[in-house]
């Protein structure tokens, strides 16, 4: 199945990904 | 982003391991297209019973991936791994590969969340399957630790009830309706939970789609699983990360695009869950045993359990005598015996009483360690000597208590012992000790060797007095005649005998008469 590699390009994420908080 | 809680306890669910169900094995796979809110959704549910030996969570491309920070497609963890099916796992930071939350892989710790509060799942030791909140020490717990454990966000249903508002207030500071962890929640998407069922068997979830496109939100996914008898369960990775992979095959349509964009390609991921053939935890059956159709059988008559990490040497257990090994009972030293029942006889000790006492006298042996129990009067190592003298009782460990320091009886500490003195030390003033028998006889001999002396001595005594008696007499006696004679008085008139040589003829011999010089 030489598919390659994916484009990551469909992200669900939890968290923003530029704002690391200070955790509580 | 979360509070990190270090100790104590936290908010989870243990579910006990459920009795194994003979004859079962591997995943029963269920492939569904349901419509939730009028949008028809694709996807599987996977159960597998006897989840200690059927589920495992798998690093990236194999053990190690994580700290190599590893990315592989499911296809690539989960077909060396032997999964019958597997899909995604936990969350992985996207521009370092970086496993995130907790995960534990067949017994190994492999990363820790240090106390982060998000959504766990995992199976301890003995099978007890948790789901909810841990502190980190709850997560590296020795006494029943986890085998299999992993990170998921937002847990989804706690105890047959749908727990996403909870989870949100737990596992993020955001109150607003409309922040990412919110959207995160209502978004549509591909999705993936993990979880377990009223029997105990761990459940897979998987649903295809694409964020805000097609695929189900978090209440959505929830409420399928509450139908399907889902008792407790957490959402994992999704959108472009979900994957399902039917034995080692891609089973899924995943929604990120391949560098041709008319194609969607497998994302390579971080942990992934798997569900294989009944193996045995450990897989190497403790080194004690071999994998047979994924139950242990155990080397050795003595390995017992489902690990072959127990031994049993029967309901004695070795009597209580010795210890439990893999040949059997090592009893402790003083008893032999199969079931270290029986005690050291005739003279021997030791372990498996290998060795001969060398006890004497009637001592007693100890069976353990051959030390020798003296009987009174004796000492010593092997109970040979007797007591020094002045010495008596238990190990000679009491002075005699006599006169003169004599000695006593070496095993009842009795002075019968006196002091006599006897003739030849009489002058001497020397005191002897002796024996009762050795004083009788030696007062015997004395009063022998006295009396003996004294009637010696009597004897010599009176001859003597004989002796002085008969001078005495004929001394007085000489001496009264010649005071007579020289004293006048009376006298006697002798005639005189022939001048000239011949005899009177009165005076020739009569016969018989003694010749009395003393003649009337």
């Amino acid at each position: 199945f030489g598919w390659g590699p994916s484009l990551d390009d469909d992200l669900l994420l939890p968290y923003p990904r530029l704002r690391a908080r200070p955790a509580r | 982003d979360c509070a990190r809680v270090r100790v104590g306890s936290r908010e989870h669910e243990s579910w006990p391991p459920s009795p194994a169900t003979p004859g079962a094995s591997g995943a029963a796979v269920r492939t569904f297209v349901s419509h939730f809110a009028g949008r028809a959704v694709a996807g599987h549910l996977t159960r597998a019973a006897e989840p200690l030996r059927t589920f495992a969570v798998l690093e990236p491309g194999g053990p190690g991936g994580c700290a190599s920070r590893r990315r592989a497609t499911v296809e690539e963890t989960a077909r060396p791994a032997g999964c019958s099916v597997a899909q995604n796992g936990g969350f992985f930071r996207m521009g370092t590969g970086e496993c995130l939350g907790n995960v534990v892989s067949d017994g190994r710790l492999v990363s820790s969340a240090g106390g982060l509060q998000n959504a766990q799942f995992g199976i301890r030791r003995d099978g007890t399957m948790v789901t909810g909140y841990l502190s980190e020490e709850e997560v590296l717990d020795t006494e029943n630790p986890f085998v299999q454990l992993l990170s998921g966000v937002v847990w989804l249903i706690r105890n047959g009830s749908v727990y996403i508002n909870e989870s949100q207030a737990a596992e993020c500071d955001e109150t607003q309706e409309t922040g990412p962890f919110s959207k995160f929640v209502n978004v549509i998407s591909a999705r993936t939970a993990v979880g377990h069922d009223r029997k105990g068997q761990v459940v897979l979830f998987h649903a295809d789609g694409q964020t805000e496109q097609r695929g189900i939100n978090l209440w959505e996914m929830a409420e399928f699983l509450l139908k399907q008898d889902v008792v407790n369960a957490i959402n994992l990775d999704g959108g472009g990360s979900a994957t399902f992979v039917l034995n080692g095959t891609l089973g899924s349509y995943p929604s990120d695009h391949c560098q041709d964009n008319m194609w969607r390609c497998p994302r390579s991921v971080s942990t992934v869950v798997c569900v294989h053939e009944p193996r045995c935890q450990p897989p190497d059956c403790s080194g004690h045993g071999t994998c047979v159709e994924g139950r242990c059988q155990c080397t050795g008559l003595f390995w017992r359990g489902a690990a072959c990490d127990k031994l049993d040497c029967g309901p004695s257990n070795c009597s209580q005598h010795g210890l439990c090994t893999e040949t059997g009972c090592r009893c402790e030293a003083g008893w032999t015996g199969s079931n270290c029942s029986e005690a050291c006889t005739n003279g021997s000790f030791g372990e498996d009483c290998a060795k001969k006492c060398q006890c004497q006298n009637g001592a007693a042996c100890d069976p353990a360690q051959g030390t020798c129990t003296c009987p009174l009067g004796f000492t010593g190592d092997t109970c040979a000597q007797e007591c020094p003298l002045g010495w008596h009782g238990p190990g000679c460990q009491r002075p005699c208590k006599c006169e003169h320091q004599c000695p006593c009886d070496p095993q009842t500490g009795n002075c019968n012992l006196t002091q006599v003195p006897t003739l030849n030390n009489i002058l001497s003033r020397v005191k002897q000790c002796l024996q009762p028998s050795e004083v009788t006889l030696q007062t015997g001999e004395v009063s022998l060797l006295t009396g003996t002396a004294w009637l010696a001595l009597t004897l010599a005594l009176v001859f003597l007095l004989l002796i002085s008696t008969v001078v005495n007499v004929s001394l007085l006696w000489g001496s009264r005649v010649e005071r007579s004679r020289r004293l006048g008085g009376a006298y006697v008139y002798h005639q005189l005998q022939e001048m000239n040589g011949e005899l009177l003829a009165t005076e020739k011999e009569q016969p018989g008469d003694a010749h009395n010089p003393f003649k009337d």
